[in-house]
Parts: structure tokens; sequence; C-alpha cells
């Protein structure tokens, strides 16, 4: 009973219970069990604070954090994932970071598919101070990201943020469309820092590892947003997600607000997801 | 997939007379990696293998020459039936004025569901009025009234008004003034831990009395979605709930769990960004799709 500070079975059981209710899959959760298990019957020690520390450390060793690392020049951020995750969001709330760090800052409007989607961008980047290069509805996106490539580097822009729609991933013509503006953002902007940035929406189950392992092939993740973190769900699914791309996550998506982002801060994360 | 697997245990079984608790115990750990897999609820799963591994040990399993097929027939046979047993229709308002709300997390497909809904009533031949009362997120209004426009349905939208009440209110009006029969409300999407966006969900739904109320969950969702689908159900009782992004390969094992723990109905299905992608629902397709 891990109310007296012991761990036994029982508690073992609930703990497989409570990794798989935060969305930490069977397979991590599994793992997880049988890591504090052994450890148990190997130091004998069954006291609540050795074990949770046991656990603690084996899900700080699957997670990958890191922090987006910005360069001189040119830095190109292009935000991706599947409907409805907080990619426009997070685009506000990073052009709205980088622009109080006194970095020259510009969105780009690529989403020229869904209905108000540049709009959206719009009230972004006047909530942030910050310029959106957007064409017309229906426009081609690649288009927009050849365009915003040309005026960032004609106007020494630090950071571009290049948001994109979502897509699903099992869509082979749209993963297609974001390799082709992966390729002309390698073609018009060489020597960038390009950063590609997966957001994942926290209340997401374990299809967020094949989303991952997905846009990874047409886009080279480079870090991972967790948004929505501000709600219920654990987001556990993290452990997975980073353990099957190497990919860091970045940042936690904390609120609707411009200010509600964060830098992932792992060892809190970790600690959310223990019992 | 997983009938394959329970195949695969039972052709071992042939020469054998019947099945042993090891085999029926092999399937079953089968069967729970596959729903676990599909986000359906830990509780449910638990609950669920226990009624199979009942079954499984029944007369018509141990009498069968083919007891691994029997076990796929009989989990397959469950989940239909707690998918399937219900009444999907959407509730009519006996005035002759209808009004269907739709709520949610943030993102799931409120406002292109709303669309959807309001595109099949017009080719019903009812006469729908879309609103939006979504105060909080960026171009919300604008982005129904491009939808509406698209389906050529009207809207009332009022992006710089700040309350929501306010605006479902006037537009209940607008849509008896038009002579529309129903209204569909899109509303903002909302964390159930965030009380403040609650109480305006419950705040709304005083003032216009929903005929219909519907929840939209996201296919990929998580083990969260119990505890969304109640947390909804306690403030605003739920009518039923639409599934979307059903073109993805999300399993939607959020379904079964939803279904199983509230009773509360699948009512229709979306399968993708376009408003006709837009179905009902069939218990045996999403059946085998959450069994994988
Ligand atoms: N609570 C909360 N809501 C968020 C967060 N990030 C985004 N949202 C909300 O999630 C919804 C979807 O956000 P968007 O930024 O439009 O998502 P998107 O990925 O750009 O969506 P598409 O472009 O349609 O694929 C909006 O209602 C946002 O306000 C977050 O960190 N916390
Ligand atoms: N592929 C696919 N995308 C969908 C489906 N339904 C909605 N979407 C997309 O999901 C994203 C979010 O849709 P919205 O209608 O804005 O979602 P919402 O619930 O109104 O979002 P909030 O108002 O911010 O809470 C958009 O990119 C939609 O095009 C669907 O069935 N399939
Ligand atoms: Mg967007
Ligand atoms: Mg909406």
């Amino acid at each position: 009973a891990a109310n007296l500070g012991i761990f036994d079975e029982d508690t073992l059981d609930d703990l497989e219970m409570i990794l798989i209710s935060a969305d930490c899959g069977l397979s991590a959760s599994t793992h997880l069990t049988s890591v504090v298990r052994e450890d148990m019957l190997k130091t004998g020690d069954y006291r609540k604070e050795h074990v949770l520390g046991i656990l603690a450390g084996e899900m700080r060793a699957m997670l990958s954090d890191g922090r987006i690392d910005l360069q001189d020049g040119l830095n190109v951020i292009l935000m991706i994932g599947v409907n409805g995750t907080g990619k426009t969001t997070t685009s506000g709330k990073l052009a709205y970071r980088y622009k109080n760090q006194g970095k020259k800052v510009m969105l780009a409007a690529a989403d020229t598919f869904r209905a108000a989607a540049i709009d959206q961008l719009k009230v972004w980047g006047e909530r942030a101070g910050v310029p959106v290069l957007a064409h017309a509805p229906g426009a081609d996106p690649a288009a927009v990201t050849f365009d915003a490539l040309q005026a960032s580097k004609a106007r020494g822009v630090d950071v571009l943020i290049l948001d994109t729609a979502g897509r699903l991933h099992n869509k082979k013509n749209l993963m297609e469309e974001l390799a082709k503006i992966n390729r002309i953002i390698g073609r018009e902007a060489p020597t960038a820092n390009v950063y590609s940035l997966l957001v994942l929406d926290a209340t997401t189950g374990q299809n967020a590892v094949k989303q991952a392992e997905a846009f990874a092939e047409v886009a080279d993740i480079n870090g991972i947003v967790l948004a929505k973190l501000d709600g219920n769900a654990k987001g556990g699914v993290a452990l997975a997600v980073t353990e099957a791309t190497d990919a860091p996550v970045v940042l936690a998506g904390l609120g609707e607000g411009i200010e509600d982002l964060e830098d992932f801060n792992a060892d809190l994360f970790v600690r959310s997801l223990l019992p | 997939g997983l009938s394959s697997k329970l195949t695969d245990i039972t052709t071992r079984l042939r020469g054998k007379s019947r099945l042993t608790d090891q085999d029926i115990k092999d399937m079953m750990r089968e069967i729970r990696l596959a729903l676990l897999e599909a986000d359906v609820n830990y509780q449910v799963v638990k609950e669920f293998v226990a009624d199979v591994t009942e079954k499984s040990r029944g007369e018509a399993v141990m009498k069968s020459l083919t007891p691994g097929q029997m076990v796929v027939k009989i989990v397959n046979e469950k989940l239909v039936e707690i998918l399937g047993e219900s009444e999907s229709k959407l509730n009519v308002s006996p005035t002759g004025f209808t009004i269907i709300m739709l709520y949610g997390l943030q993102g799931v497909g409120k406002t292109t569901t709303a669309a959807k809904l309001a595109l099949m009533l017009k080719k019903q031949g009812k006469k729908p009025l879309l609103t939006s009362v979504d105060v909080h997120r960026p171009a919300a209004a604008k982005q129904l009234a491009v939808l509406a426009e698209q389906i050529d349905v009207p809207h009332y939208i009022r992006p710089e008004e700040k309350s929501a009440v306010k605006i479902a209110k006037e537009a209940v009006e607008r849509g008896k003034y038009l002579l529309c029969d129903t209204l569909i409300v899109d509303t903002a999407g909302r964390m159930t831990i965030d009380q403040e966006m609650m109480d305006e969900l419950i705040e709304i739904g005083d003032a216009v009395n929903p005929t219909e109320r519907l929840l939209i969950v996201d296919a990929m969702i998580g083990q969260e979605a119990v505890n969304v689908a109640i947390a909804f159900n306690e403030a605003i009782a739920i009518d039923g709930f639409i599934m979307t992004k059903l073109d993805g390969d999300a399993r939607g094992g959020a379904a079964l769990s939803i279904r199983k723990m509230t009773g509360i109905p699948i009512k229709m299905i979306a399968t993708g960004e376009r408003v006709e992608d837009f179905e009902a629902f069939h218990p045996d397709r999403l059946a085998s799709r959450i069994l994988g």
C-alpha cells in the first residue's frame, strides 16, 4: 500500500494504470513498471520516495528535451502538425517572444486553404507587433513560402515563422506539399538556420507517435511543442514520441493567450506523470 | 491486425479438443493490447476483456471447431453492441424551431462541423441559420462566415461583441425573423477544468435552451476522453457526440470509451476538411477500425 509509503504488487498494478491513463502507452508503461519492479527486487528498497525516484529517473531518461537555439542571420521556424493542434496560436506566441527579445520577426501565412486561417494569423501578428506576409486565400503555399524567404532576406529578418496548414499525416498529397515547402526553404535560404517545429496536442493519444514519425520523414523535426498542456491531459505520449524521433520537446503551450508559452520543463513534466 | 493475431493463437490449437485457460489468457492479452493502442480507456478495456473472457469460456466457444474465430466474433459483436445500440437521430424541437449547439475542447473541429451540419440539414430541406458565439478565438466569427457563404447558408455573427450569451439570444431572434427552422450554434473550444469557460457554456445553454447538445470529439484523443465527456455531460447534458478527423489513422477508441462510460450515443462522423465530409456512423466499421 503506497499510502504507508511502501510499494507492493498492488501499487505496481496501480502504477501501470496511472501511466497508461496519462497516455504513456502500454509499451512505455510496462517498461517503466518493470524497471521499478527490478529495482525493488534488486535493492529491497520499497519506500515510496525511493521507488518514485527510480521511476522519475527512467522517465527522464526516455524523454528528450531541449531549447530552440537561434543563430546569427536568418532563422526559419517551420510550424507543422495535424489539424487543430495549435500551430497558428503557437506561431503568434513565438513571434511575441522573439519580438520582445529584440529580434526582427516576420510571420508568414502559408495556410492558404482553411477558412479565415490568414485572418487568424493576422490578428496574432497585430497582437505581437510583427508583420504578416500573406497572399490571397487559395494561393499556392509554395509561393507564400518563396515570397516570405525573399522578403526575410531583403529586410534582414532574424526569425521567420512559417505557419502551415494542418494536415493529416496519412494524406500523401498534403505531406508532399510540405516536402515541397521544405525544399523551397533549402533552395532559397541555404544558409539559414531551419528549425522545424512539430506541434502536438497534449490531449492526443497513441496516434501522436504515428504523426511524429510521418512528419519526420518529410520535414526533419528539430523540436516538438506540446500545446494545450494547461488541460487535464498529461501528454504522456511525449515519452514515446521523443523515443521514436529523437526530437526534443522544446516548448509547452499553456493557454490561449500570447504569453502562454514556456520552455518545456522536463522535470516538472515527469513529476506531473508520477502517482 | 487483431483478427489475424487471434487466429494465429488458435491455429496452433489444431488437434486440440478445446481451448485452455492459457489460450484464452493469450488471446485476452492481444485484445487488451489492441484496445489500449487504440486509445480505449483503461477501465473500459478492463471491463471489456472481463466480459469477453467470460463469454470465451462459454459453451459456444468450447464446442466450436474454430474457437479462435469464435472469440474474434465475440469481440466484434461486443464492440458493435456497445457502439451501435443507440438512437443516432438529431433531436427536433416540437416548437418548429430547433437549436443545435456544438461544444468541445479546443481545435477538435466544431466550427467545421457546424458548417457540415448546416449543409446536411439544408439538403434535407431544412432552413438552418449558423451562428458563432466564440468570442475568444481570433477570427472565429469570420471562419464561420466564410464557411456559411461557401454553402450558401445564412449566418449571424457579431465579431466585436464580447458576450457569447448576447450573441446567442440575438441569433435566436435572427433565426425566427428569417423563418429558419434550425439554429446551429458554434461555441468556443474550452478546457473542462476552466471553470469560467464552463460557466459561460452553462449560461449560453440556459439562455437559449438547446434542443440538441452535441459534443465534438477528435478521433485522436487519448485517455482523457471519458473525463472530458463526463465533465461536459455534467455541465450541459450532452445528447450525442460527433467524432471528427476519422479520415486520419487514429483508431478512435475514445468512441467506445465515451459510449460505454456515459451512454452518450455517437450521432455522426466527420471524415475530412471539406463540408461534404460528413456521414452517419456505422458501428461495425468503427468497431473494426478500433480493433485495428
Ligand atoms: N488551452 C489551450 N488552447 C490552445 C493552446 N494552443 C492552441 N490552443 C487553442 O487550440 C485551438 C486551435 O489552435 P490553432 O492555433 O488554430 O491550431 P492550428 O494547429 O493552427 O489549427 P489548423 O491550422 O486548423 O490545423 C484554438 O482554439 C487555440 O486557442 C494551448 O496551449 N492551450
Ligand atoms: N482532416 C480533417 N480535418 C478536420 C476535420 N474536422 C475539422 N478539421 C480540421 O481541424 C482543424 C480545426 O477545425 P475547427 O473547426 O477550427 O475546430 P474548432 O473545434 O472549431 O476549433 P476551436 O474553435 O479553436 O476550438 C481545421 O484545420 C479543420 O479543417 C475532419 O473531419 N478531418
Ligand atoms: Mg492554423
Ligand atoms: Mg471553432
